[in-house]
């Protein structure tokens, strides 16, 4: 999970779209949020 | 509505600090602040940036200062 | 400032598309709609969060869809 932090935003926002996690653009000030809600899913 | 928020609404918000938005107290305005969303404006651009869905702002709002479901902008 | 301008501020910005914006042509326009930003309020919210910082937007635009210098929102 780690690896999330690691990850483009290009990435982080295909794996959200796999998730079916609603989201808009990964930016700087939205990305811990969307990563958050990455781990909870991946859980 | 609140007083806050017509008083809010009743003008440009031009440079308005975050405090200003109703919902948003001494607390919660600090941490904002302290996050760099100093201004209104820079928490409307957040919440443009998250598409104007209600959820997910409240999300980011929990994330970024534990503000609880009471406290947050109408 | 170009007639694309003068249409795009001459009403509510609403759900326009992201290249109803001056300055954001076909490829440009492509480019950020894959990155989330379909509509122009999605980049006037990251303009804001950028606290209105011409130049970090310029930066921002360029890393983001590597628009040079020309192309960009005016």
């Amino acid at each position: 999970m780690s690896s999330l932090s690691s990850m483009s935003a290009g990435e982080l926002s295909e794996l959200l779209d796999e998730y079916g996690i609603k989201h808009g653009p990964v930016v700087g000030s939205t990305r811990s949020l969307y990563e958050r809600k990455l781990k909870e899913a991946m859980a | 509505t609140s007083q806050k928020h017509k008083d809010f609404v009743a003008e440009p918000m031009g440079e308005k600090p975050v405090m200003a938005l109703a919902g948003i107290g001494e607390a919660l305005g600090r941490r904002l602040e302290e996050k760099g969303f100093d201004k209104a404006y820079v928490v409307l651009g957040q919440f443009l940036v998250l598409k104007k869905d209600e959820e997910l702002f409240r999300d980011w709002l929990k994330d970024t200062c534990q503000a609880n479901s009471k406290q947050q902008v109408p």
